[in-house]
């Protein structure tokens, strides 16, 4: 919250844009900044009403360098905005430097992202230290139409001003701790040495050589990628990931989504009943890549690339008491398949399950 | 002699992590240096501070990781203290 808990006496606030980027087109700019300004409406009992003339409650303006408030901006990158708490006068504006590469998709400063976060000032919020809220000072793309208020920011707000008068409340997404022992995941993948896990909009990802896990949102490395990856594998000899969601696959080269992705499972060699990849790891020594859907599995041929007969088979006949799988992955000969908060450690040769350990066992908690 | 590249960087560095305490962690401007000789340096509490903020090793040094987040784009409202 900011210093001495400012917040704005009325509920239904007004907003006017002073000018505009000349980057974006007038009608685009509109819609990030109505689309800012629901990502707080949708939560509490505040309106926002746009007028053309007069002093408004929010005055939403682009400036550059020194533009008389004793903050001035500093050119491209750096400093992109910033926003006063509510107030007379220039309380609650909010200020975009100009020079910034404004923008309505992943390129540059996304401005719906950035303004949602300086509108949050402008109703009293401050800086918050969950790297997934919001509010948190840094900017991380995320693509607009994927867009959910976090929860972190979500209970900033309604503390200020209370729950929105919608009969059932908006939650939003939590930040995943790495040795929170209720931790799911979407899906798991090597890549080039290091360990990948998917959740929602973030990557955990583990070094081998390093202690901490690191926490970062999947656009911060592939804008193009969506949030809720539900299946990865590395094929090694290839150095190529597969990424899984829904009815489609992307490749990563190396650390690049390949050209002309995503591409439809169904090139794979799934049938239409197929809808979505839950889970899959290939085994490097024999060159067949399993996928897990529901309770069956799929078994690929990586050299001849196709499905290979005789499948789908069931997961309960092959691997065990696993039944189903959220994630899988391959590392030293042994297969660690996670389900829920538990994973177990498959011997394939064996074809039997050597250990069953939590879910987070991977990072030092 | 033009100044050797490692020393360059270094004063780089210190610029860049003496403006963004001042910028959004509260750290006074201070341009008495030989007052500076007498007080206490505040610039590791303050980094200590920012570290702790973004969840990064506590060290109050410009530690590689430190500087990496320093020079990430963000929002121009101090992380703490005042803004108006």
């Amino acid at each position: 919250f900011t210093e001495g808990n400012p917040k704005w006496k009325r509920n239904n606030l007004t907003y006017r844009i002073v000018n505009y980027t000349p980057l974006m087109r007038r009608a685009d700019v509109d819609e990030a900044i109505q689309k800012a300004l629901s990502v707080w409406s949708n939560v509490t009992p505040l309106t926002f009403q746009k007028i053309e003339d007069k002093m408004a409650d929010i005055m939403i303006s682009f400036v550059v360098r020194d533009h008389q408030d004793n903050s001035p901006f500093d050119g491209p990158n750096g400093q992109l905005a910033h926003a006063f708490q509510p107030g007379e006068a220039i309380g609650g504006d909010v200020h975009l430097d100009n020079e910034e590469y404004w923008t309505k998709d992943g390129r540059g400063y996304n401005l719906f992202i950035v303004i949602a976060h300086e509108l949050g000032h402008s109703l009293g919020l401050s800086h918050s230290t969950d790297p997934g809220a919001l509010m948190y000072p840094t900017y991380a793309y995320t693509d607009p139409k994927e867009f959910h208020l976090p929860q972190d920011d979500i209970d900033g707000i309604q503390a200020i001003y209370g729950q929105s008068n919608a009969p059932v409340q908006p939650t939003g997404p939590t930040t995943p701790q790495a040795c929170d022992p209720s931790l799911t995941f979407d899906a798991v993948t090597t890549l080039r040495g290091e360990m990948m896990f998917f959740k929602g909009r973030y990557i955990l990802r583990k070094h081998p050589q390093r202690i901490e896990t690191e926490l970062n949102f999947i656009s911060l490395f592939w804008p193009k990628l969506p949030s809720g990856i539900q299946a990865a594998y590395e094929n090694i000899e290839r150095d190529e990931v597969l990424l899984f969601k829904e009815d489609k696959y992307w490749v990563l080269r190396g650390y690049d989504i390949a050209p002309g992705y995503p591409k439809s499972i169904y090139r794979l060699g799934f049938p239409k009943t197929v809808k979505r990849v839950n889970a899959a790891y290939s085994d490097e020594n024999t060159g067949k890549t399993y996928f897990f859907v529901a309770d069956r599995y799929w078994r690929y041929d990586e050299n001849k690339r196709s499905m290979d007969h005789g499948y789908p088979r069931k997961i309960l006949s092959d691997f065990g008491k696993i039944g189903r799988v959220d994630a899988a992955f391959q590392k030293d000969g042994y297969v660690y398949f996670f389900h829920g908060t538990t994973q177990f450690q498959f011997d394939p040769r064996g074809k039997r399950i050597v250990r069953q350990m939590k879910s987070n066992s991977w990072f030092d908690c | 002699f033009p100044v050797a590249p490692e020393a360059e960087e270094e004063r780089k560095n210190i610029a860049l992590v003496e403006t963004y305490l001042q910028n959004f962690y509260n750290l006074q401007k201070d341009d008495q240096p030989h007052v500076r000789l007498k007080s206490v340096n505040p610039l590791p509490e303050k980094l200590k501070e920012m570290q702790e903020f973004f969840g990064l090793k506590v060290t109050g040094k410009p530690d590689l990781e430190t500087l990496e987040m320093m020079k990430k784009p963000r929002c121009g409202v101090p992380d703490i203290g005042k803004y108006v």
